[in-house]
Parts: C-alpha cells; structure tokens; sequence
C-alpha cells in the first residue's frame, strides 16, 4: 500500500520585499517567521503553533489564506520525508 | 617516490592493525591497499585546511577521535536548532550513525585511542539532521550551511532503500544543491559525496533515488575485500566511484569511531563509502584547493580504476573509460587523486544542451521493446550551450504506467554506450509511473555528444497485467552536460605539460584513455606552433601559449617555480608577497598568510588556526601573557591594562596585574587593609570591624579576621562559640575556632576531649555518649562485651556501653 503523506505545522514560503515583509505576512496569517532557508533568497521557513504538528491530512483553516495571498510567490506545507541511514 | 612500505608509516592508535582498507601487514590475497591511502599520506597530504562535515544524525564532538579535528563552524543541530551537533543518545545508540562516518574521514592519528582518519589532519563538523521529522526544509537548511567555510558535505542517507520508493530532493533541497555548486566555496562549487544505497537485497535501483541520481553528488558504492558485489549494493549509472565496504559475514568490516567515546570494527553498508571518498577528495583538495565541484568529478573519473572488483558488466567507452553500473569508474586511487590534482587545470565551463521529443505518445507494449530517438548536434549552433564532450547525461522521462517495476530503460550513446537507466523492480507496484523523473548516467563521461540517441524501453509483466491497460511514454527530453572543448587538451588547458613537476605513480600508470585526443606528440607540435596572442599578464619577451603560464616574462609579479610551474599574476595571492625589485611573489614565512618578508617577524596576517602578534609581527599557535586570542581578527589582543592574563575578551581577567585584585573576571584596585572595593560606588570602603581584609561590607565576607577576632565557620568572632574550641589549622597563621566532636557542647581540643555534653547525652571519658540505661548488662554480658571490643565500635557504643564502663 502507498505510503502515505504526513504533513507537519511548518511552511516554506517564498517572499519578495525582504525580512520585514516576510515578518508582516507571518503575523497576518498566525504564523512565526523561522527565517531564511539556509542559502536560498526570499524563502522562508513558517511554523504554525495552532496547527497539530503531525497529520495524516493537510488542514484548513485561517492560515491557509497566505496561500492566495498575492505577495506570496509560492508556499507549501512541509511533509515528512522518510530518510535511511545507510 | 613515496614508499608503499607499511612499516614506512606507524600509528599507535590500537585499531590501525584492523585497517585493512588502507595498509596491509599481510603478504597474501587478503592484502588490500588499492585505495592507496598511505601512499597519499607520504606524500604530505592529509587533509590539512578542508573541512568536511556530516550530515546526519550528529557527530559526538568530544569523542577523543574527534574532538581535535572537531570544527564548531562547519556544525550545526537542525534538529535542535542550536549550534551544537552533539547526537542524542538512548539505550539502543540510534544515533551512532554520523559518528561513526566522521571517524573514517577525521579520525586524529597517533592518539592512542581509536583509528587513523582518511584525512586525519582534515576538519571535522556535523550537521544533526536526521533525528527528528525530515522534511524539504530541513534539507535544504543542512545542505546550505555555511557554503564558503565547508568544502565537502557528506551524506550516507537517502530513501528509503525498498525496492519501491522513487523519491529525491523537494524543489527546496534542489535548489540548495544548486546554489552550493554555483556559489559554495567561493564560487567553486560544494562537494556533495552520497552513498549509492543499501536496497541490493530488496533489488533497488539507486536511480530511483533523486540524490544519488543528481549531477551534483558524487555518487559512490561498495566493494568487498575481494572485490565482489556486496549484498546490499544497488547497480545503476549514476555512481561514480567506489570503495572498499563490508560484505559477507566472513569479510572484514570497516573501523571507526563509535559513540560514547568507544571504538567499532563492525561499521558496514554503503555508508561506509561516502565518508571514505569524502575523506579522499579533502586529501585532493588539500593538493589543489582550488579545483571546482566538476573537477573533483573529472578527477574521480580520471583515476578511480577497475582493479579487481568483479563485475559481468565492466566495458569501456567510445572515451576509452572502464565503467560498470556496479562500480562507476572503479576503486577510488588516493595517491592518483592527489597527483592529478597537485597538476590539475580546471576543465572549461558546464555547458547543457538539452532538446525534448516530439510530444507524440509512445505505446510499451508488453514483452516488447519501444525504441525512441533523439539526434542531438550537441547544440552546435549555439556557443553558449554547445556540448562537444560529454560530462553527465540525463535523461527526463514522463511514463504511464500500471506497473512501475515491471520496466526497464536504457539509453544507448551515439558511440554504442549502453547505459541501464532503470532495471525491474520486484517491489515496485506502484501505478504512478514517472511524472518527469530524470535518470542519469555517467558512462558515456569524455564521449562524444552529436549523433543519434536512443531510449530503449522494456516492460516485462511479472504478474498477471490487463492487457488494455498499457504503459505510455508521453513525453522524454535529453539533457547533456559536458564542455564545447576537450577538457585535457583544450586551448590553454594543458594537463599534465612538460613544465608540470610529475610525480610517478606507484606502480600504476594513471588512467589514459584511448584513443586518446591528442597525443603528446600532437601538444609538443601545438606548443611549438602557437601563434595567438599572449596573456595580458605576459611581459615584452612574449609567449609560448596563450595563459599566463606561458609567459616568457611577466609585466607585475612571477608566481610558482620551475619544479611547479611559473605563471604571471598582478597581485600575490595569500601566503606570498611581492618582491617587486624581481618582479616575483615570494613565499612567507611558514604560518602567515600575508608578510612584507621572508621572515618570521614579517606578518601582517596568519593563516587559520595561528593569530598575529603585531607587537612583534609574528604567527604564534597561542597569545603571550598579556595578550589574547581573538577568532574573528585572529590577532593577539591586549588584555585590559588592569589585567595580566585573560581570555577570549580584554576586561575577561583570570589573573590581575599587580595593585589589583581578581572580582569575579574583573580586576579591581586593591584596597588598604580593613577596606574592600565597592564595584558600585568604585571606591575602597570599610569592611566590617571584625574583619582584617574583606569582599564586601557584611559580616560574614572576611577573608581574614581584625586582630583579637577569631575565624569561626564564614565569620570572625571575638571568642569560639560553645562547640567550638581554638587552635591553629594547618597553613593558617590566624587563630580559628574548630568544631568539637560530635555531641560535645565544650571540648579542650580535637578528638575525645569533651568536657561538657549536650542534653541527652552523658560524658563518659572524655566522649558524649546517648543518655540511656541498658538493664540487661550483667557481669556475663560486660565480659561478652569487653571481649568482643563492642565499644570500640561507634555503632554499639550509643547502647550497653556506658552500663558497662560504670559497672567497672
């Protein structure tokens, strides 16, 4: 059976406008601004603390607006990825 | 010549004998040291100034293996979001993982503890990643972290090894891996070294894992002792390179560091092998730092060989390269990788020339092959994408189909290079099929990249299928990497010229393929004609080529020697000055990285890990007393005047100069006796009448009593309380006041020399002892007593004793 998506309360958003706006937005929809993804310009990691940090589905609710936002380029919900340690 | 002697090179540390990857004592087929390792080391390379880290489930930076190597800025916690990648640890050492691959790459030598690290004088971090929900954002994060400071990143991970996953990097990791090669390492490019995959028993595919599969890791796999197919590797056409691994449980394992500070000899899998490669390519980039993601590659290519590891499927290319799916291109060789990278030009810039098919839908039918072609010209017709030489090839499919694991795809090279890009997968019963999966091979690498390419796919039902519903390949585009010219012989891209100092291989002539493209012969005519223009670096006396290695005389400065290769530059890169009277960068002196002379007091800056002492401009390992050692200046810094020793900051004091006393870390003014000094009010106020000298003003912050007080517990007092008696202590002029013995509410010294006891107990020579009556103590019991020495223990004094002694 296909394994299936576990999705967490953390976002990777792209932004332009720097910091600050990233910042803005994060609020407007609930969200804590984490920061730049490591070297990647105008991505930024998102944490939702009224989100359950682990499902079996992608929920709905206020925060999923930033999605339509139109100062946001592209965001997404991150799933877990299964890994082995070789 | 470096000496493939064992006895040449000794450690102490107890697992070196177990080290049979690296040198052998034994004089028989059991003997392995293909990898040559030791070779590598006398030359001088081991890993000196590259940093390394592991991305996994952390390092345990204090291991005594680790910890002198162990580099906080090539580490961090992802997991715990914090800088320190220490792993957690649990009953059942989960977390061992990373450890144990820092250990093959790091290891300190001659330490007595454990084993010899690959690239022993290497730095060493690790990135904690894999405990905790791994997500695209976390890998992308670990595979971003300080690009400019690590140079190779290694990672033995991936998905899952089943035999039915296909899955790789989210668009966030892909991006993280781009960025790293276009702008890690100061615009050379990171060097990502993955494990091939463990999924051999499972029938696995590595090409179905996107991080092998990429273009920017160097995919590596295992081999056993006697170079046969370990159980758990995985064939596909993206590995590069291999190395030595477990296998059966009659092979040896590999040794390493453990966690806990411990040792194991039991480290297996193909995650052996990325740590090995990482530790090797440190050794080569030590050689050459400044070679670029792609050269590492070309190298690898270049001198990994097929020695006698054992595969049906060995062949060699239209580039004259042995290369099997098993194995990529053979056993790595350490000492061929440091030789060709002390010599080593970089290739030409990447270029991609990419053309899609005709979007017509291509039936599989099954128990048939599909045939379809691509004619590529290499984009000829444009300069800026024109691949003539081929690197990496890949291939984007996007296939419908009812059962994944029943296909099988091969590309086939306009040279006949057949390159399996997908075998049957057992398992695989996914109906996803491949929505724009991109497989790669690199074995059609220095081939020649115009002609017909075909894509051959085969779909064999292993178990019963409808035969309405068939696979479709709706769409497929061929993506080649490669370079417009030949990367050895291009123009002003000489690979191993005569002027180069060679250093014979030991015993083993490096790989030249054939036919070769030019002939030595061929490059000495192609000098001797050389009519172009010359550098802009070159001097009047003109050229005999067209880089600035070729200049007869040079306009600003002549770098390098006759043995090295002299070449004309307008500055002196770091470690040289310009001796501008010769018109040549001279060398510093050992330890500094910038110096107006040859001297050792001539540094204006030092190297990593030295700190400048400009008093004396001079690079010392450890600051003089006075002085400290700032990190980011790296530079001995003057302590506050008020210190004379401090640390990591000037107002840090640990010792004070003299007229000043240690408060804390600060050092303060020392006050006349009877006064101490008040930090708030910074001045000298009185301490408390019972105190000679003081901290503060209470009465219990004396350091020594006034006169006619006596040192009571933390107080002075004028007379010792009941319980206490008065006496010299050892080292101690001034008078104290001691603790009588237990019980003792006034005693006349130490031990049993009570005179009074307090209520409830009863003095009975010179000892305090309970106040009870014991009414059974006869004559009879007194004698059992007495013989026995009851009173002499503590235990049973408290009880007949005292019945005893009054009864005589």
């Amino acid at each position: 059976s296909p394994s299936r998506s576990v999705y967490t309360n953390q976002w990777a958003v792209r932004i332009t406008g720097g910091r600050e706006e990233a910042d803005k937005l994060a609020s407007k929809y609930g969200y804590r601004n984490l920061g730049q993804i490591g070297g990647l310009e105008n991505h930024y990691h998102f944490h939702h603390s009224k989100v359950v940090r682990r499902s079996a589905f992608a929920t709905k609710g206020t925060h999923s607006f930033i999605h339509m936002d139109s100062k946001v380029e592209w965001a997404q919900q991150q799933v877990v990825k299964s890994r082995v340690k070789r | 010549y470096a000496r493939n002697d064992p006895n040449f090179v000794h450690f102490n540390d107890p697992k070196w004998s177990n080290m049979w990857y690296i040198h052998c004592t034994e004089k028989n087929s059991r003997c392995r040291s293909e990898m040559n390792i030791l070779s590598a080391w006398q030359r001088g390379y081991t890993g000196k100034n590259v940093v390394v880290t592991i991305l996994d489930d952390g390092i345990e930076r204090n291991h005594p293996d680790l910890a002198q190597n162990y580099d906080q800025l090539a580490s961090y916690d992802v997991n715990g979001n914090d800088h320190d990648p220490t792993p957690r640890y649990d009953s059942s050492n989960e977390n061992k993982h990373g450890t144990r691959c820092a250990g093959e790459v790091a290891a300190v030598a001659n330490n007595s503890h454990c084993i010899v690290g690959i690239a022993y004088n290497a730095r060493i971090g690790g990135i904690r990643m894999l405990d905790g929900d791994v997500t695209d954002v976390v890998e992308a994060k670990s595979l971003g972290i300080r690009p400019d400071y690590i140079d190779i990143y290694s990672a033995s991970w991936g998905p899952d090894d089943d035999g039915k996953t296909v899955d790789g990097p989210g668009p966030l990791a892909k991006q993280a891996f781009e960025v790293g090669i276009k702008k890690g390492r100061k615009g050379l490019g990171s060097i990502f070294v993955w494990a091939s995959g463990n999924g051999g028993r499972q029938g696995d595919h590595c090409s179905c894992d996107g991080y092998t599969n990429s273009i920017y890791t160097i995919s590596v796999s295992s081999a056993t002792e006697n170079g046969n197919k370990p159980w758990y590797l995985e064939v596909c056409s993206s590995t590069l390179a291999t190395t030595y691994s477990s296998g059966e449980f009659y092979d040896r394992k590999i040794v390493t560091t453990d966690l806990r500070q411990r040792c194991t000899d039991g480290h297996t899998g193909t995650s052996v092998s990325a740590p090995m490669v990482a530790g090797v390519i440190a050794l080569a980039l030590e050689a050459n730092p400044l070679i670029t993601w792609r050269d590492v590659q070309h190298l690898l290519v270049k001198t990994s060989s097929p020695v006698h590891l054992k595969a049906k499927d060995w062949k060699t290319n239209a580039a004259g390269y042995r290369v099997s799916h098993l194995y990529g291109f053979g056993l790595v060789d350490a000492d061929a990788m440091v030789v060709e990278a002390k010599k080593w030009r970089s290739v030409p810039p990447q270029h991609t020339c990419t053309k899609i098919s005709d979007r017509r839908t291509r039936y599989i039918r099954a128990d048939q092959k599909m045939n379809t072609t691509i004619t590529s010209t290499g984009c000829s017709g444009h300069p800026e994408q024109h691949v003539s030489y081929l690197e990496h090839v890949v291939v984007r499919v996007l296939i419908v189909h009812p059962r994944r694991g029943d296909l099988e795809i091969n590309l086939i090279s306009p040279s006949g290079t057949r390159s399996q890009l997908l075998a049957k997968r057992l398992f695989d019963n996914s109906n996803e099929g491949f929505r724009n999966w991109e497989f790669m091979t690199v074995h059609c690498w220095g081939e020649r990249a115009e002609g017909q390419w075909t894509l051959e796919i085969s779909d064999s039902p292993s178990q019963l299928r409808s035969p309405e519903v068939m696979g479709k390949l709706k769409e497929w585009t061929l993506i080649l990497y490669g370079t417009s010219e030949n990367p050895y012989y291009s123009n002003g891209s000489h690979h191993s010229r005569s002027r180069m100092l060679e250093i014979p291989s030991l015993g083993k002539d490096l790989k030249n393929p054939e036919p070769s493209p030019v002939s030595p012969q061929e490059e000495e005519e192609e000098e001797e004609e050389y009519n172009g223009s010359c550098n802009s670096e070159c001097g009047d006396q003109g050229c005999d080529g067209p880089d600035a290695d070729h200049c007869l005389n040079c306009i600003h400065f002549s770098l390098g020697n006759l043995k090295t290769g002299r070449t004309c530059v307008s500055h002196c890169p770091l470690g040289f000055f310009e001796d501008s009277s010769a018109r040549r960068c001279r060398r510093c002196h050992r330890g500094c990285e910038k110096c107006t002379g040859r001297g050792p007091s001539e540094c204006l800056s030092c190297r990593r890990g030295l700190f400048l002492y400009a008093t004396e401009s001079t690079c010392v390992e450890s600051c003089p007393v006075g002085f400290y050692a700032d990190d980011i200046q790296r530079q001995c810094l003057k302590c506050h005047e008020n210190c004379m020793k401090c640390l990591r900051d000037a107002d840090r004091c640990t010792a004070c100069s003299e007229g000043f006393s240690l408060a804390g870390m600060t050092c303060v003014p020392e006050c006349a006796n009877g006064t101490f000094f008040h930090l708030e009010e910074m001045k000298c106020s009185p301490c408390h009448f019972s105190c000679s000298t003081c901290t503060g003003p209470g009465k219990e912050e004396c350091i020594r009593c006034a006169r006619d007080f006596l040192q009571q517990d933390w107080m002075c007092v004028p007379e010792c309380s009941p319980g206490y008696y008065e006496g010299e202590t050892g080292g101690f002029h001034h008078q104290m006041c001691r603790k009588c013995e237990e019980n003792c509410l006034s005693c006349e010294g130490p031990g049993l020399t009570c005179t009074k006891c307090r209520d409830g107990y009863n003095l009975v020579s010179r000892t305090c002892i309970v106040n009870a009556t014991c009414n059974n103590a006869d004559e009879v019991f007194c004698e059992m007593v007495k013989s026995n020495r009851l009173c002499e223990k503590k235990l049973f004094r408290q009880f007949c004793c005292r019945t005893c002694l009054m009864a005589g």
